[in-house]
C-alpha cells in the first residue's frame, strides 16, 4: 500500500502461496470463503495445494508461534462471472471469528454506495517505500459516482458499470502489488460493508486519478451462490 | 501398482456396434477396474464396454477395426479397447502389436500366417499367438519389429517399418499438442492412467482439463513443463518425463495466432514489445535467473518467444506476464497490454439475462462439459423446469450474468457458459438500497492499537 497508515481491518486476508510468503489480499465474506481478484492466479483451475489464507494478524511477517495468527489451507477456487474478474476462494476449515477476525457484509444487489461516502482499502503488499513495510496499513477514499469519475479522462471511461470509482487525491497513495483482490470497505449504518476489489491498475496509487475497483454489488448473487452450491 | 486397464485405450461416450451382433453380449455388473482384468484373462476378449448407468460392462471379441464393427456415439456407454488392437505403434520390440498393418515397409503384401505358399514356415496361427489373417507380427521377439512372408515368392520375408510410439509423433515446441500413444517414460517406466488417483494423487483430472487431451495413460504436456511428461505407476516415482523424437520441420505452436499489438485469449501468441508490469515494474530478462531463478529458459522454449524482458505467457496462464525485477515481486501479469476482440465460438445469443435462452451450448467457458439437468434434481429447484433439456446451458434461477449449468468438473459445481448477450453488454440497473439490515458482519474494534511484537 503506498501511502496510508498502519491499520485495523480483521476481514482482509493475506493470500500465501507454498514458500508462505504473501502474494496477494482478499476479503473474508464467510468462515470458509474469501473473495479475491482473478488476476492473483494464474488460471481458473490453479493448483492451490499448499496455498493459504491467514487471517488474524496484522504483520507482513508474523511470528510462526503468534498466537491470533490464523492459517488455513485453501482447497478451492471458482472464477466469477466473465467481467468481474473476482475468485471466491474456499478454505479448507472455517476460522474463528474473534477481535482479530471478523466477517465484513455483502452489500445488497445492484446497491450504488452513495457519493462521498468514506471508505478504506487495506493491503500488506508494496509500500514503494512510504514506511510500515512490516504491517497491514489502509488508505482512506471517498467515493465518486462513475458519471463523476469518467470526466477524468477525455479519451476512454475509466470506470465502467460494473466498477465503482474514488476521487482522485493529490498525494501519491493507493493500492500497488500485493494489495490486488483486498477490499474497497465503505462504513454503512455502523457496518463495514465490501464495496469493492482492489483491482491492477497502471502504476500504484497515482496522484489525482481516480482508483477502479470491482463493484461487489453486481456480483452479490453469484458470491450468495457459490456459497449455496 | 498397474492395473488392468492400462492395457486399454478408452473412448468416451461411444459404443462398439456390431452389424451381426447376436447373443454374444451377456451384461456382468462390476466395476471398470474387474472388467478390464476379467478381459485380460479372456484371449477372445479384446474390448468391453461400460454402460455408465447400470454399471455394468460387455466383453466383446472384436474392436473399432473388426470387419462388420463400427464406433458410435451413446453417451451411456465408455469402449475400452486393448491398447495392442488399436495402437499403431509398437511398444519395445513389438511382440504385442495385434494391429491390422498388411504390407511391409517397402509395399509388398504379407503372406497370410496359415499358408506355407509362397513361402513354407514353422509359425501357425493359435489363439495365444496373434497371428491373424496376414498382418505383421513378430512371433520371434525379431528387434526390428514386427515382420511377414510375403506373397512375392523372390521376398521370404521384410519387416513392416511399424514406428515405435516414441517416433510414431514427433514433438512440436514442448509437445503440449502431443496426442501420440507412448506410455513409457524416459526411463522405461509405465505411465499411470491419468483417470486414476494411485499410486499418485494428482490435479489433471482429464474431466477437469477437456482441451488437454489427458487419454488413457499416455504421455502429455497438461502445465507447459519442458516436455510431455507422466505420473508412473511406480509409487516411489512420483512423475518422469517421456522421451519423444522432436519434429525435423519448423517447431511452431498450433492454434495459436502470433500478434504483437494486443493480445487474444490468453495471449499465448502475443509477441510485442511491452516489458513493464501492469503496475510499472520492469521485467526480469527470461535469459537471466536474477533477481528469480526459474525454469523457462528462451532454448528450452523455443516457440514461447521469451526473447529480451517482454511479456509473454509460455505456460498458459491467464493472461502475458513476466518475472519482475523486483526481488520481493517474483510474476506480476501485464494487463496493461490492450486484448484483441475475443474469439469465443459462436453459440447464438441472450436477450435480458438469458431466462429465455434457448440455444444448444453445453459446455461451460472452460470448455467443461455441462451435467444433465435431470441429474442434478437434488439441487436448487427452479419453478421453470420446463426449459432444463438435455445439459444445454439454461438460466433458470435468473442469474444476472446469463445462462450457465452444473458441470461435470467435481471442482466447479457451476459455471457460467460463453454465450455472448444479443445486443452488446446491456446497462447495469444500479439502485439505491432500501432498507438495509446488516447482521454480524462488518463489525470491528477501532480502539485496538497495534503493538510492537
Amino acid at each position: 500500500m503506498v501511502g496510508g497508515m498502519p491499520g485495523n481491518s480483521p476481514w482482509t486476508v493475506s493470500l500465501r502461496n507454498r514458500d508462505g510468503n504473501h502474494f496477494c489480499g482478499g476479503s473474508l465474506v464467510k468462515e470458509d470463503w474469501v473473495v479475491s481478484t482473478r488476476q492473483c492466479f494464474s488460471s481458473c483451475d490453479a493448483d492451490l495445494s499448499g496455498y493459504s489464507a491467514v487471517v488474524g494478524t496484522r504483520y507482513n511477517k508474523p511470528n510462526p508461534d503468534d498466537p491470533d495468527k490464523q492459517s488455513v489451507p485453501i482447497s478451492q477456487i471458482m472464477c466469477g462471472p466473465s467481467d468481474s474478474s473476482l475468485v471466491m476462494l474456499k478454505l479448507e476449515r472455517p476460522v474463528t471469528l474473534n477481535s482479530r477476525v471478523a466477517l465484513i457484509c455483502l452489500p445488497p444487489q445492484r446497491y450504488i454506495v452513495p457519493p462521498d461516502r468514506n471508505c478504506e482499502i487495506a493491503g500488506f503488499g508494496d509500500t514503494r517505500g512510504t514506511g510500515h513495510e512490516t504491517v497491514l496499513k489502509v488508505v482512506s477514499y471517498t467515493v465518486i459516482s462513475n458519471d463523476e469519475c469518467n470526466t477524468y479522462s477525455k479519451n476512454r471511461k475509466l470506470a465502467q458499470d460494473y466498477e465503482i470509482c474514488t476521487k482522485a487525491v493529490p498525494v501519491t497513495q493507493g493500492a500497488c502489488e500485493g494489495d490486488y483482490g483486498g477490499p474497497l470497505a465503505c462504513l454503512t449504518l455502523d457496518c463495514w460493508v465490501l464495496e469493492g476489489i482492489i483491482i491492477p491498475a497502471r502504476g500504484c496509487g497515482k496522484a489525482n486519478v481516480p482508483a477502479v475497483f470491482t463493484r461487489v454489488s453486481v456480483y452479490v448473487d453469484w458470491i450468495t451462490k457459490v456459497m449455496k452450491m | 501398482q498397474r492395473g488392468a486397464l492400462n492395457d486399454y485405450q478408452r473412448s468416451k461416450a461411444t459404443e462398439l456396434v456390431h452389424l451381426y451382433e447376436g447373443n454374444v453380449k451377456e451384461e456382468m455388473k462390476e466395476c471398470v477396474h474387474s472388467c478390464a482384468k476379467k478381459c485380460s484373462e479372456l484371449l477372445d476378449c479384446r474390448s468391453f464396454d461400460y454402460n455408465l448407468k447400470s454399471h455394468s460392462c460387455r466383453l466383446l471379441p472384436w474392436t473399432q477395426n473388426s470387419a462388420h464393427v463400427t464406433l458410435q456415439k451413446n453417451i451411456n456407454y465408455d469402449v475400452y479397447q486393448k491398447k495392442d488392437y488399436v495402437r499403431e505403434c509398437i511398444v519395445g520390440d513389438g511382440t504385442s502389436y495385434r494391429g491390422m498393418v498388411s504390407t511391409t515397409q517397402h509395399g509388398k503384401t504379407c503372406q497370410h500366417w496359415r499358408l506355407k505358399f509362397p513361402h513354407d514356415h514353422r509359425y501357425s496361427p493359435t489363439v495365444q499367438n496373434g497371428l491373424d489373417e496376414n498382418y505383421c507380427r513378430n512371433p520371434d521377439s525379431d528387434a526390428r519389429g514386427p515382420w511377414c512372408y510375403t506373397t512375392d515368392k523372390n521376398t521370404r520375408y521384410q519387416k513392416c517399418g511399424i514406428k515405435k510410439c516414441e517416433e510414431a509423433v514427433c514433438l512440436n515446441c514442448n509437445g503440449e499438442d502431443y496426442r501420440g500413444s507412448l506410455d513409457r517414460t524416459e526411463t522405461g517406466r509405465e505411465c499411470q492412467r491419468w483417470d486414476l488417483q494411485y499410486p499418485h494423487t494428482h490435479a489433471f483430472n482429464p474431466e477437469k482439463y477437456p482441451d488437454k487431451h489427458l487419454d488413457d495413460n499416455y504421455c502429455r504436456n497438461p502445465d507447459s513443463s519442458e516436455k510431455p511428461w507422466c505420473y508412473t505407476t511406480d509409487p516411489s516415482v512420483e512423475k518422469e518425463y517421456c522421451n519423444i523424437v522432436k519434429c525435423t520441420e519448423k517447431q511452431r505452436l498450433q492454434g495459436v495466432t502470433v500478434i504483437s499489438n494486443c493480445f487474444a485469449g490468453k495471449g499465448e501468441g502475443y509477441r510485442g514489445k511491452a516489458a513493464v508490469t501492469t503496475s510499472g515494474i520492469p521485467c526480469q530478462r527470461w535469459d537471466s535467473q536474477t533477481p528469480h531463478t526459474h525454469r523457462f529458459l528462451p532454448e528450452k522454449y523455443p516457440c514461447k518467444g521469451l526473447e529480451e524482458n517482454y511479456c509473454r505467457n509460455p505456460d498458459g496462464s491467464e493472461a502475458p506476464w513476466c518475472f519482475t525485477t523486483d526481488p520481493n515481486m517474483r510474476i506480476a501479469y501485464c494487463f496493461q497490454i490492450r486484448r484483441c476482440p475475443d474469439d469465443i465460438p459462436d453459440t447464438g445469443c441472450f436477450s435480458g439475462n438469458g431466462e429465455t435462452y434457448n440455444g444448444n451450448a453445453n459446455k461451460t467457458r472452460k470448455g467443461i462439459p455441462c451435467r444433465k439437468w435431470s441429474e442434478m434434481s437434488n439441487e436448487l429447484t427452479f419453478p421453470a423446469a420446463d426449459s432444463l433439456q438435455e445439459n444445454y446451458c439454461r438460466n433458470p434461477d435468473h442469474d444476472s450474468h446469463g445462462p450457465w449449468c452444473y458441470t461435470s468438473d467435481p471442482n466447479t459445481p457451476f459455471d457460467y457458459c460463453p454465450i455472448k448477450p444479443c445486443d452488446g453488454e446491456p446497462a447495469i440497473n444500479l439502485k439505491e438500497a432500501e432498507n438495509i439490515v446488516f447482521d454480524s458482519c462488518g463489525k470491528r474494534n477501532d480502539r485496538r492499537e497495534v503493538k510492537g511484537r
